[in-house]
């Protein structure tokens, strides 16, 4: 529901004075979270982002793909197929990551790929799961694996 | 232009959001440019690092949609310093906001999304991922020079769901950019995206299996969707469409798809 809360907040007049957005006041239509009019009419889209992904990887960046296992708009299984087709190989073989004590998720590192689960997370994983997302992207961040205990 | 640029980044500074606790961290938000023929702007919002943040590298979010705004899901709702409260009458704090770590930079991509806008209402109806990877890069570029102190230095991109298409995107075309241009501005070290669209065909075969696997779906319903639904090809048939919808509105019950154990929003 907090999606309702930002409607309300965002269309004050004087927080868009305090971010000074819409200054004019002259776009012509309610601040919202998401525009039908830009997805009903996207035009270009890719069926595969997999080839960039490789570009990416042979380019040496530092990549790390997770998912909220409680999502079914784009699930777990769903990144796990689509990955799965990069056929990269394993350099750390797949384990549960910790957070709190807990299992946070499960992991696999690959040669310039990291795939981890976020145990309990829906589609938006830092809203469900601020923690275990937390320790994620701090693992990101650090370039290290997730904790093993 | 260097004073002109560094009037610019005061004048977007943000002495405080209505109804904001009391922060220690500096925020800034506005408008940078990026097609002056068309008038297209993008709309961005910086909130520093908690400590250090001239030590922290910076991290964009670029949220999904394609169209949803990253004010309102990435800084509002997950990785932002601030939560709204109920009656969005004042914000609260997030205990586990990434500006602990990181400064964040919340970018509302492309033009039409959240405050972020278009001098041409064309533009509306004709974005796609090219020309929303293109702004951003642009975004970026511009951005850095009212915020020199970011140049150079270490930047991430994260996002989610259809940002998995304009994360990934980005990233090549700065990797493009920063061949083409020796000592650039941009020091892009990597990407974190979650829950993130990938590949339409293996994407939809692992979706039905969830579903599916999760016992949100009927072994008849697994088997129709599999028969009748082609995911290579553009466009879905009828009854695809159908045993999709008998999926969604037979089998699912009424649950937040995107969180399928969470209570639904009335």
């Amino acid at each position: 529901c907090t999606e309702s809360y930002a409607e309300k907040y965002y269309n004050r007049k004087d927080v868009q004075k305090a971010m000074h957005a819409n200054t004019t006041g002259s776009i012509p239509y309610k601040w919202t979270a998401c525009s039908d009019v830009l997805i009903k009419n996207w035009k270009d889209s890719e069926n595969s982002v997999l080839p960039t992904y490789k570009f990416l990887i042979s380019a040496g960046l530092r990549i790390w793909v997770f998912s909220g296992d409680t999502d079914s708009v784009v699930p777990v299984t769903a990144t796990r197929f689509s990955l799965s087709h990069l056929n990269l190989t394993i350099k750390t073989r797949w384990y549960p990551w910790y957070s709190g004590g807990q299992v946070g998720g499960w992991t696999e590192v690959y040669k310039g790929l990291t795939f981890a689960t976020v145990r309990g997370a829906g589609h938006e994983v830092p809203l469900f799961q601020p923690k275990r997302a937390f320790v994620l992207f701090k693992s990101f961040l650090a370039g290290k694996e997730l904790p093993k205990s | 232009s260097v004073s002109l640029l560094q009037k610019e980044k005061e004048l977007d500074r943000i002495s405080a959001l209505p109804g904001q606790p009391k922060v220690a961290f500096s925020q800034f938000s506005g408008y940078v440019t990026v097609n002056q023929e068309h008038g297209r702007a993008l709309f961005y919002w910086l909130t520093e690092a908690s400590s250090l943040p001239e030590k922290k590298p910076l991290v964009l979010w670029l949220n999904g949609g394609p169209g949803c705004s990253s004010v309102a899901y990435g800084a509002s709702e997950e990785i932002g310093p601030f939560r709204i409260n109920i009656t969005a009458s004042s914000l609260f704090l997030n205990k586990y906001s990434w500006n602990r770590e990181a400064n964040l930079l919340f970018l509302e991509s492309p033009a039409g999304v959240g405050f972020s806008y278009t001098n041409t209402s064309s533009d509306l109806k004709n974005s796609g991922d090219k020309r929303t990877a293109q702004d951003a890069l642009i975004f970026l570029l511009r951005w850095m020079s009212r915020f020199p102190g970011y140049k150079y230095r270490e930047f991430y991109i994260a996002g989610e769901s259809y940002a998995g298409h304009y994360v990934p995107q980005l990233a090549k075309i700065i990797v493009d950019y920063n061949k083409k241009h020796s000592n650039s501005i941009i020091n892009l070290k990597g990407f974190i995206v979650g829950n993130a669209v990938t590949d339409n065909y293996y994407d939809s075969i692992g979706t039905v299996t969830y579903w599916w696997t999760h016992s949100m779906i009927s072994d008849q319903t697994y088997k129709s969707i599999l028969n009748h639904c082609n995911f290579s090809a553009d466009k879905a048939t009828k009854p695809c469409d159908d045993a999709v919808y008998y999926a969604m509105n037979r089998e699912f019950g009424d649950i937040d798809q995107y969180s399928i154990y969470a209570p639904t929003c009335t």
